[in-house]
């Protein structure tokens, strides 16, 4: 698959991260999250919409995070990451 | 570990909308009445009572706002995110839905034309009961909208989700688990009604009483308006004393929470001091918020130092707040400030002259008289008068229930005013026209 463009990764991510799949980014971090953790969140939304779970931002996952929807998130978001000693 | 779902531990929820879409197609009434229908669909599988209110302390507020508006979900203009609601629970706004101002909010349009709000707040007070988020595409609580579910009229959950409230809440107790859901579609475009509560919502059966042969089981002045119960049913007029409809309205479809059992009430009345309606059956006692039952009842009449066996009537004396009941040939006489008898009673015999001494039913009027009702007849007592008016007896349902003769009963024909009763809505019978006497019925 083509890789996504800059733009619909960053709305991809945002939107991941509003209805509970990834941790809401840093804004002090400003950065993306590394590629297993996205790709794990994008093939749970991708199970929970009933899409295939390619964990891959492609366009028929782009097209139902356009589709009107519900506020709440669909599951609880993960906990505070645990710190190391 | 996996916590415990939110849920309501009351069963009777007030809501109310707070604010409305600005420049939307749909009115007011007509938002309302979505409301009312998308809370209906989970009400009438569970045992929970939604009923409107107009102040501001409803469980469930419902909003139309617009992009940040004091939650962690700001809206984002049309598209994208049209709506959410709170779970139950502790915080302020639990249970409160709120709707995307911005959004294209449609009513039966086609799909590509705005978004349907019937279908959006079905699922929103999904989550307003408790229910979260699923997977499963035939469920209402799927995420992602769908585009319009079906007619408000017709519209049965998917069994997923009547599962899932069940696990929540239990059965209603006259709802079927193993039925299944209603798919028909409509066969037309109709106007949507006013919410039923406001009328009766079902044809009654065929055991139904007549209203022009019926010796009523309580009177009572609601709402400035006349009932008349008997038996399973109950007869409605409005404050100028004209029937609503001929036919009776069927008593547990209008007065929700009345065990489904009671095949009648002994009496009815509206409390004076905070307007709540009070219904008496034998031993027990219902007091309604509106048409909705009020948590913790029935309770036994001995809270009003009544003895056990009930009372024949109930007549609520608005001066002094007063409320006196009537039992075989006795009477008592309750002060609802200080919510207990007043002393010497019971009394024998009614207070007034010429009034029957054992009565069916009483009822105090807007013209500020009392009115007695036994058997067929009624008697009047005016305004500080100590007596019935001369000439009383009266037959009750000539005077009240627009019936020409009464003892012809339903099988009179032609003897009754009811032209209209069994023709299409917005007709009348010529013949009863000209004879100025008519009664006419909406049924739509």
């Amino acid at each position: 698959a083509p890789a996504p463009r800059a733009e619909d990764l960053s709305s991809g991510v945002a939107w991941l991260g509003r209805f509970g799949y990834l941790r809401p980014a840093d804004p002090a971090a400003g950065r993306l999250p590394a590629p297993e953790e996205l790709a794990e969140a994008l093939a749970a939304m991708q199970r929970f919409a009933g899409l295939e779970a390619t964990g891959v931002l492609d366009a028929p996952t782009l097209a139902r995070m356009r589709t009107p929807r519900c506020s709440l998130p669909d599951r609880p978001g993960p906990g505070p990451a645990r710190r190391r000693r | 570990q996996a916590p415990a779902p939110a849920t309501w531990s009351k069963r009777n929820l007030s809501w109310r909308v707070r604010t409305f879409p600005r420049d939307s197609p749909l009115g007011r009434d007509t938002v309302r009445a979505l409301m009312h229908y998308a809370l209906k669909v989970w009400g009438d599988i569970t045992p929970l009572n939604f009923h409107e209110v107009a102040g501001s302390s409803a469980d469930i507020q419902i909003d139309f706002s617009a992009a940040e508006h004091n939650d962690p979900f700001p809206f984002d203009g049309p598209g994208g995110t049209v709506a959410h609601a709170f779970l139950p629970g502790e915080h302020p706004a639990a249970g409160d839905a709120h709707f995307d101002a911005e959004e294209a909010w449609a009513f039966r349009a086609a799909d590509a034309h705005g978004v349907d709000l019937f279908s959006v707040a079905v699922h929103e007070f999904g989550h307003a009961i408790g229910l979260s988020h699923v997977a499963t595409t035939q469920s209402v609580m799927q995420p992602y909208y769908q585009g319009p579910v079906g007619d408000p009229l017709h519209y049965g959950l998917p069994y997923a989700d009547r599962v899932r409230a069940w696990q929540l809440y239990g059965v209603r107790e006259s709802v079927s688990p193993t039925a299944q859901p209603d798919t028909r579609e409509p066969g037309g475009p109709r106007l949507l009604p006013a919410p039923p509560d406001r009328r009766p919502s079902a044809p009654p059966g065929r055991d139904v009483p007549h209203r022009c042969s019926a010796h009523f089981d309580a009177v009572a002045q609601i709402r400035g308006e006349a009932f008349f119960f008997k038996g399973r049913y109950f007869w409605r007029l409005t404050r100028d004393r004209h029937l609503v409809s001929p036919q009776p309205a069927q008593m547990h479809r209008f007065w929700r929470g009345l065990p489904a059992q009671l095949d009648g009430v002994d009496a009815v009345y509206e409390r004076a001091t905070d307007h709540k309606i009070v219904f008496f059956r034998g031993d027990r006692y219902w007091v309604f918020k509106d048409t909705h039952v009020e948590e913790g009842f029935p309770r036994p009449v001995s809270d009003f130092g009544l003895p056990p066996g009930g009372v024949d009537a109930a007549l609520s004396w608005a001066r002094g707040d007063k409320t006196y009941f009537f039992k075989d040939q006795l009477f008592w006489r309750f002060d609802e400030l200080t919510r207990s008898m007043d002393p010497g009673h019971p009394a024998p015999g009614p207070a007034w002259g010429g009034v029957p001494r054992t009565l069916d039913a009483a009822m105090r009027w807007s013209d500020g008289a009392a009115y007695f009702f036994r058997g067929a007849d009624y008697w009047k007592v005016p305004d500080s008068e100590p007596a019935a008016v001369p000439g009383y007896p009266q037959p009750t349902a000539r005077d009240w229930l627009a019936c020409r003769d009464p003892q012809a009963g339903p099988g009179g024909a032609g003897t009754e005013g009811e032209a209209g009763a069994h023709a299409p809505a917005g007709r009348h019978d010529r013949s009863r026209a000209e004879d100025g006497f008519q009664v006419c019925a909406c049924s739509s």
